[in-house]
């Protein structure tokens, strides 16, 4: 029962890091096309 | 009778240990300790599952730090570019120049947000409009914990404003609460998405000119694309309920991840993110007057209205 919390942390913490991971792939692209766009 | 005829019935209950030992079959005297001997291996094992999963938890929380430092750098750099090439082709462009960089940048404004899964958290929206308008009149919010990311164009005086409204993937209703009530008057199958396109107008058309398109994305099917034509020309049907945003959330600017009140430890990597952006944004806006006429003329015709109502 001791590791329920972590690992519910856990999963929470992984699943916020996935969407920050795909936030950041996006402002890449997207910072990309800009430059691209302009270049 | 000869003994040695019956067949041996011994159990072989032999109860030397040395015996057994040597004969390589487990102590019988020991079995009544198999329970306890099991749980002395099960705590060293689960204190090691524990300090495992602590281990992990630090990983992830050490890379989530750095993946939020990054896409504030990103970000910065982005809006950064952003507005200074806005700023350097408004200046020094010639009206040639600066068509084809409005027609650019409209269509960069589309093109490279489709499917974004940008905005997660609550209720928070980035938005990027081009330099005719910066007034945005739709709601862009429709939850608490829901979260939408928009994009603005405007062609001629039709405003096209493009949001991406994250749903839950069985939710097949296309519908996306804006605080506006909607007719829907068709729907069709696009050759590009296999998920139906559906089409509403404002329910007060025809005096509202307003039409909202909304469409699963076909890239990313956990958000649902929702366009709007127009300015809708009376207030939302539900002003103060939840599914509206205020006037100043609906300026609000973020990258918000997650609910807000569950990651106390990310809520300083939030707020400077979304300080960030809002300054970036603020900064763009107030140099348009564009924008600042808008915004004179809403609050202008609040007061109007007031001594009505």
């Amino acid at each position: 029962p001791a590791t329920c919390p972590l690992m519910e942390e856990l999963n929470r913490v992984s699943a916020e890091n996935k969407k920050l991971a795909e936030m950041l792939t996006l402002m890449c692209e997207n910072y990309n096309a800009l430059k691209n766009q302009l270049m | 009778m000869d003994c040695s005829s019956y067949p041996d019935t011994a159990l072989d209950l032999n109860t030397n240990p040395m015996e057994l030992d040597f004969s390589g079959k487990r102590p019988k005297r020991e079995e009544p300790n198999t329970a306890s001997a099991d749980m002395e291996m099960k705590w060293p094992v689960k204190a090691e599952g524990s300090s495992m999963l602590k281990e992990e938890l630090n990983r992830v929380s050490t890379e989530n730090k750095r993946l939020a430092e990054m896409l504030t750098t990103v970000c910065e750099n982005y809006y950064a570019l952003y507005n200074h090439l806005d700023e350097l082709l408004s200046r020094k462009g010639t009206e040639d120049d600066k068509r084809e960089w409005s027609m650019k940048k409209r269509k960069l404004d589309l093109d490279e947000f489709v499917g974004c899964t940008i905005g997660f958290g609550s209720g928070k929206t980035e938005s990027i409009s081009s330099d005719e308008d910066h007034h945005h009149p739709h709601p862009h919010h429709h939850g608490d914990h829901c979260e939408s990311f928009k994009v603005t164009e405007s062609i001629g005086k039709s405003k096209v404003s493009t949001f991406y409204v994250p749903t839950d993937i069985s939710d097949t209703s296309l519908t996306v609460k804006d605080g506006y009530q909607w007719r829907k008057y068709g729907q069709k199958v696009t050759r590009d998405n296999p998920s139906p396109r559906a089409y509403f107008r404002c329910s007060f058309a025809p005096s509202c000119p307003v039409k909202k398109k909304v469409q699963r994305s076909g890239e990313n099917p956990l958000f649902l694309v929702a366009t709007y034509e127009g300015t809708h020309n009376h207030p939302s049907s539900n002003p103060s309920g939840g599914d509206m945003p205020s006037q100043a959330g609906s300026n609000r600017v973020a990258l918000d991840v997650v609910q807000s009140g569950q990651r106390p430890v990310q809520d300083k990597k939030e707020t400077t993110i979304q300080e960030v952006l809002v300054q970036q944004m603020a900064s763009s806006l107030t140099k348009d007057p564009n924008f600042t006429a808008a915004l004179a003329a809403a609050i202008s015709g609040r007061f109007l209205e007031q001594p009505r109502t």
